[in-house]
């Protein structure tokens, strides 16, 4: 553990804790993908199965409890408690187009042809890219509650910080994990454009506008 | 190694 790392972790249950509170206050889910938040249960569900086979921590244990929990909290809030506010009708990004190729991907680049390694591989394919449908929808809609920039704000600092955190761990412990930091990087590099208008407008007082 | 060192991470 390193501060990186550390203040990554923070950055993802901040997130977390963010988007649960612009649902419940606004009692709202507009401007959120459902398929974004679906995959993220698939993510944690598929990658977290060794919770019950290998123990690291009780930092880790504690975590990966709360981020499977969580997530499917926010779903339940989105399909049942919030349904109305809902609208599936701008949020068409296509799921087989993502998972499909993290399945084929998962396939070829793992540590080992078992389940749990097969999964563990999906599931960090499936991270890298699990937030095109919200960036999609926001794209698409062109603009975004000021809250729910905050929320991919924290998302996307908790990926960026995970970077010096394997730079950190290459000097310290001469180990690169390749499917990690390659999926890491690209998962960042998603981020960019949206980083881009949240530190020149949200972050000067301004609204979340796309150009048109 | 023994395995991958980010299989500690989250």
């Amino acid at each position: 553990m390193n501060i990186f790392r550390f203040f990554g972790d923070l950055s993802h249950l901040a997130s977390i804790f963010i988007l649960i509170h612009k649902i419940t206050t606004t009692r709202s889910c507009r401007g959120i993908s459902f398929k974004t938040q679906a995959l993220y249960v698939t993510v944690f569900v598929t990658r977290y199965l060794d919770l019950f086979t290998s123990y690291v921590s009780l930092y880790n244990t504690v975590m990966k409890i709360f981020f499977i929990a969580s997530s499917c909290y926010i779903l339940y809030l989105m399909r049942v408690r919030y349904r109305p506010t809902n609208d599936p009708s701008i949020d068409t990004f296509r799921l087989e187009y993502l998972v499909g190729p993290c399945v084929v991907l998962a396939l070829i680049f793992n540590y080992g042809y078992n389940p749990t390694e097969l999964l563990w591989s999906f599931s960090i394919f499936l991270e890298s890219v699990a937030i095109l449908p919200q960036l999609f929808m926001l794209q698409r809609t062109g603009e975004a509650e000021t809250i729910t920039t905050h929320y991919l704000a924290a998302l996307g600092a908790y990926r960026a910080l995970y970077i010096p955190n394997w730079i950190y761990r290459y000097f310290s412990e001469g180990y690169v994990d390749p499917i990690s930091v390659t999926a890491g990087l690209v998962q960042t590099g998603l981020y960019l454009d949206f980083f881009y208008v949240y530190f020149t407008k949200v972050l000067q007082g301004q609204k979340f506008e796309l150009p048109a | 190694g023994s395995g991958h060192s980010s299989k500690d991470e989250l």
